[in-house]
């Protein structure tokens, strides 16, 4: 049984997650809940994290894994209110995790769960030559941009600047960001860095950004994008692999 | 025109 503050703010980390995965394994434990998956088709990967730290109450007994259908549960988190709490409960006899809301009253919705286990898959130790540290709104507005003129999006590092850039048909669009930039928090790199990545599945991690939240970019030449922030509560890694010419 | 590369080929190689 756990219990978080904001339901609504839960509800952005649901409404990402579903962007990419159909279905998730929750892995509740001792040290709070985790969980970890790569889409359908094996171009990214969703690392979410949820310290026992953030939850008001936390109470469990052992390991439980927790097969969830995130359309379902998006669908129910989507009736979340602002000042709502949420609970997580897990009825083991019924094979259900209770999600209720509570305000002034308390509305309770039981999710079936699903046949799952968690996936095996480890977050593979990358050395990236560069990391840049940004303003997670002003990634997602350079993305949104981007999105304009092309299906894909350059990001690149050279001389202490950051670089969001695509190349459509007749229009291109270039964002940068360097050491004079209120928007770039830190940047650090070893020679270059430049990869493509898929706009869609770029728009699809960041839904849940708004302003005030800060996105830490791991970059390499031809190298699967690794991408972090953290959102009520939860932090979320994602992987995203390249578009390689 | 570039090409998507999935996860798993960079899984193999790290």
């Amino acid at each position: 049984r756990a219990t978080l503050e904001s339901a609504k703010e839960f509800k952005k980390v649901v409404d990402t997650v579903a962007q990419i995965l159909d279905e998730i394994c929750l892995i509740a434990n001792e040290d709070g809940i985790t969980a970890r998956a790569m889409d359908p088709s094996h171009v990214a990967l969703v690392s979410l994290e949820i310290p026992r730290l953030s939850f008001e109450d936390y109470e469990i007994e052992g390991e439980k894994e927790i097969g969830i259908d995130l359309e379902a549960f998006k669908k129910i988190m989507n009736r979340a209110k602002s000042k709502d709490k949420l609970i997580l409960e897990l009825d083991e006899e019924k094979n259900k995790l209770n999600v209720i809301f509570e305000n002034s009253g308390r509305r309770k919705f039981s999710l079936a769960l699903l046949d799952i286990s968690a996936s095996e898959i480890k977050m593979p130790e990358i050395e990236y030559p560069a990391v840049v540290m940004l303003k997670g709104d002003a990634f997602k507005e350079a993305l949104k941009d981007a999105d304009l003129i092309s299906d894909y999006v350059i990001l690149k590092v050279e001389d202490n600047k950051f670089i969001v850039e695509t190349k459509g048909e007749l229009n291109d669009f270039s964002a940068e960001f360097d050491e004079d930039s209120s928007a770039l928090i830190s940047i650090e790199s070893q020679g270059h860095a430049k990869s493509a990545f898929n706009l869609e599945y770029l728009l699809d991690m960041v839904k849940g950004i708004k302003a005030g939240d800060i996105v830490k970019l791991y970059l390499g030449t031809d190298m699967p994008l690794k991408l972090e922030y953290s959102l009520g509560g939860a932090n979320l890694t994602f992987l995203l692999a390249p578009r390689i010419e | 025109k570039n090409k998507q590369i999935k996860l798993i080929d960079f899984f193999n190689n790290y």
